[in-house]
């Protein structure tokens, strides 16, 4: 079953929480939802209408905090740590699988070193099983650890909530296969014609060597 | 011989009582059962053959009891007592757990699990030992060596739904799924293993350890493309050259696709789909991934 | 849709499907 019926249940759990909570509460749903092990997606909980009420009271941090785990990284949240509430191990372990997540959005091949520091991990063997244990075996990607070139070479990774402008860019690259994808069907369709044309013409060729023969046989007959 | 045969029946009894296992078998075993001075009919020889291989096995004598699964195969197929012949299983299978052909052994505990009659004769099969019979085939499953041959016999068992109700399902989940078993999960499984199963065997590792060390290092040959013996041997919790020699002995044996590099001190896996086949796996899953997210779409009437 | 934009987002990193060496050359 992959990420997004995975982790349905629990969207449609936690947007019901904030629904019904209000004001201080909504603080335990917000961490309660950034710790949970199996939910990698925030659009929905950070648009229901009680959480953005909370923008302006002492809690919009907390609105801060689901933005960060819907949009940013281990590293944003390093440098704005000053101004956000601490994160639970839990939640730090999140934040990392999201980090991820962000990493292989920009590359499929991820070097070690990019990832340790990123992951804030001090050793390859920490690395590599953090990637197996808490990314490869929960789901959200899939890939291969590649220890000569010190990489990971990501072939499946899940997605996590768009940032606001990036519908532009993917729309960009949808339009994009769809006209590679329709000239790869034309090319497809010219190579048919072309090995039908060649077949046709190599067949009427066959056709007359044989003919050749036949007359040459008569002739010495 | 008659009088000969009643008291050795008695004595047997009387051992048997008193948990000697080995000498109510051996009391037995001396029973003349080819006499040709007076014909015993063959189901009287298949259960005395069943009973002597049943006793030893409690002793966990395995080699004894094959001798008398042995004679007993000659006289089962033409039985028509079905508890003789369940019985005879039973002895079959565990003879071959303790010499550990797991596989085997499996395979024997699965058909056995497998029975639908809860009553035969006047012996009732009550749900617990079939449960055990199941429990039996998949640990037996978990040790056997890793390799495509019992990655087939374990996609049977996880495919059973029966198994999803046993103890041992989270660990046939992980084992199925080709996960690294970390030292809890093993563990815990080590805990309700019998004696021979956690046996030492000559290189100083026990049964558990090699099926665990071999399971570990295919499940690694699925994540990594490469890997350094340094690090193997630390993901294994082994010394890099013991990991080396499991992992040549795995190549050599066709059970793991690779290959070694000593000069580097690595080992390079291969994948068992070519590249082009990959390729088109890839892109298949591409195209799946595409239909779901436009049936999705048409779903929610987008 | 979050959820669907998630999914094509997701989709949008499955290509290019393979880009190793040896794939480049066993599809020459």
């Amino acid at each position: 079953m992959d990420i997004e019926q995975k982790q349905a249940e629990f969207i449609d759990y936690f947007v019901k929480q904030a629904e019904n909570q209000k004001g201080s509460s909504l603080v335990n749903v917000i961490v309660e939802a950034t710790s949970h092990p199996s939910l990698f997606a925030f659009s929905e909980i950070l648009s229901v209408p009680s959480i953005i009420q909370l923008q302006g009271t002492e809690f919009s941090v907390y609105i801060d905090v689901l933005r960060l785990f819907a949009h940013g990284t281990w590293s944003d949240y390093k440098s704005n740590a000053g101004s956000l509430p601490p994160l639970v191990p839990s939640q730090v372990r999140k934040l990392k699988q999201l980090s991820l997540l962000t990493l292989a959005e920009v590359d499929k091949v991820l070097p070690y070193d990019l990832l340790m520091v990123e992951l804030d991990v001090s050793n390859v063997r920490e690395l590599e099983d953090f990637l197996i244990n808490e990314c490869m075996y929960s789901g959200i990607v899939r890939g291969k650890l590649d220890q000569l070139r010190r990489c990971f070479e990501v072939q499946f990774a899940a997605g996590r909530d768009l940032r606001p402008g990036q519908l532009g860019s993917m729309i960009q690259t949808l339009s994009a296969w769809l006209s590679t994808s329709d000239n790869l069907l034309v090319s497809i369709q010219d190579k048919i014609k072309w090995a039908d044309t060649r077949s046709e013409l190599d067949k009427k060729h066959q056709k007359e060597i044989e003919d050749r023969v036949e007359e040459v046989k008569k002739t010495l007959n | 011989e008659e009088q000969v045969l009643i008291i050795r029946e008695k004595l047997a009894e009387l051992y048997e009582a008193e948990q000697e296992w080995s000498k109510a078998a051996r009391m037995l075993s001396g029973i003349d059962l080819d006499s040709s001075i007076r014909l015993l009919d063959e189901s009287y020889k298949l259960s005395k053959c069943v009973k002597i291989a049943s006793l030893y096995l409690e002793d966990d004598d395995a080699v004894n009891a094959e001798t008398f699964t042995n004679k007993a195969s000659f006289l089962v197929n033409n039985s028509k007592q079905e508890v003789l012949v369940l019985q005879y299983k039973v002895c079959a299978a565990r003879i071959l757990d303790m010499k550990r052909k797991f596989l085997d052994a499996a395979l024997k505990y699965y058909e056995i699990s497998q029975i639908e009659k809860r009553q035969i004769g006047d012996e009732w099969i009550d749900e617990e030992a079939l449960e055990q019979a199941l429990t039996a085939a998949v640990t037996c499953t978990i040790l056997a060596p890793a390799g495509p041959q019992r990655s087939r016999v374990l996609a049977n068992f996880y495919k059973d739904e029966r198994c999803s109700k046993l103890k041992i399902y989270p660990i046939l989940e992980k084992v199925y799924l080709e996960r690294i078993l970390r030292k809890p999960e093993i563990d815990s499984f080590a805990e309700d293993l019998k004696e021979h199963q956690k046996a030492l065997l000559p290189d100083n590792f026990t049964v558990l350890d090699r099926a665990m060390i071999e399971h570990n290092l295919l499940s690694a040959s699925k994540l990594y493309t490469n890997i350094s013996f340094e690090e193997l041997g630390a993901l294994l919790g082994i010394a890099p050259p013991k990991a080396e020699k499991i992992a040549s002995k795995m190549i050599y044996e066709d059970r793991m696709k690779g290959s070694i590099d000593q000069v580097e001190a690595f080992i390079h896996f291969d994948d068992d789909k070519e590249e082009l086949q990959q390729w088109d796996q890839h892109i298949v899953g591409l195209c799946q991934s595409l239909n779901d997210v436009l049936d999705t779409m048409s779903k929610k009437g987008l | 849709d979050n959820s669907l934009l998630r999914q094509v987002s997701s989709l949008l990193r499955r290509l290019p499907a393979i880009e190793s060496g040896k794939f480049q050359d066993d599809f020459l």
